[in-house]
């Protein structure tokens, strides 16, 4: 509650920051169809959870399929979250945290985990 | 904690020194290069105090083990940067020793003077890509170093028993390395966060 003599500063950068905006597809699960949803398998394909499609022309669909579907379980797995396969608040909010460039499943096929 | 493919590791033999250099030409301006040293001193530092490995800074960059850089957008490896956040750094698996940082980020040593919202903790980001350099891929592990994400304004330095142990199945333990420090500083951080 804000009370009369209070100040709300609002800090704006002076960056534009690039990074992916994911947020519209919040909520989403298998079979929904969303423009746009190819680059957010794009990111999951860079990261080394998706592989690139054989049979489209080499060009991911914006369609909430069954194997995106399997590398969302993969990602909430790799980063311990709640494993829903959709793509709730949770996994787009770590999806849109800054990272490492360093793909997380493809050089580590042979991985020990504990 | 996880290994890349083949769990590639550095072999100089029994009592091992790494060398490590900046790059002459491809650094930042806007923090001094003798406070990037000392970040980096301290992050190699870390590792060395659990595994049997020595760190050594020389200035011949061409010659060092692990090569370190600041660069923007392609910069030739076949894995571009992307402008401020999304993908901060990367490094490369041993023996390569190749460690660059994004030049469009807004690194940090210290929050207090860097007000921005998008500023990116040096320290923190160096001691996870230097676990990449010795072989540790990303681990699960939300509070490991090498978890792979880390929100701006924040800071990730201390090593966790995950990033000890994987590195020590690849090193073997420094002599002088003991669990119980470990363990105890983990104890009295959970305690502190009250977990």
């Amino acid at each position: 509650r804000i009370t009369p003599g209070q100040v709300t500063v609002i800090t704006i950068d002076d960056q534009n920051a690039t990074w992916y905006n994911f947020t519209r597809f919040k909520d989403a699960e298998k079979g929904c169809h969303i423009s746009g949803m190819s680059e957010l398998k794009k990111y999951f394909q860079r990261f080394g959870y998706l592989s690139i499609p054989n049979n489209q022309n080499d060009n991911f669909t914006d369609v909430f399929d069954a194997q995106f579907e399997s590398a969302v379980i993969l990602y909430q797995q790799k980063f311990g979250l709640p494993v829903t396969g959709k793509l709730d608040s949770e996994t787009i909010s770590t999806i849109m945290s800054p990272r490492c460039g360093v793909s997380d499943t493809e050089s580590t096929i042979h991985a020990t985990n504990h | 904690f996880a290994y890349f493919y083949g769990r590639p590791r550095w072999d100089h033999g029994s009592s091992m020194t790494l060398t490590y250099a900046f790059s002459p030409t491809d650094m930042i301006d806007y923090i001094s290069l003798s406070e990037i040293k000392t970040v980096f001193k301290r992050s190699f530092s870390r590792w060395a105090s659990v595994i049997p490995v020595n760190f050594t800074e020389i200035d011949d960059y061409p010659s060092a083990n692990i090569k370190i850089g600041f660069f923007k957008g392609d910069h030739g490896d076949g894995q571009p940067f992307d402008g401020v956040l999304g993908v901060l750094a990367h490094a490369f698996s041993p023996e390569n020793g190749r460690f660059h940082l994004d030049e469009d980020e807004t690194w940090a040593i210290d929050f207090e003077k860097v007000k921005s919202k998008t500023a990116i903790d040096l320290e923190s980001v160096a001691t996870h890509e230097i676990g990449h350099i010795l072989g540790l891929a990303h681990s699960s592990i939300k509070e490991a170093v090498m978890y792979p994400s880390l929100k701006p304004r924040s800071k990730k330095v201390n090593l966790k028993l995950d990033d000890v142990e994987g590195v020590q199945a690849l090193y073997g333990s420094n002599p002088n390395f003991k669990y119980s420090s470990l363990l105890a500083y983990e104890n009295s951080y959970n305690k502190a966060i009250n977990l």
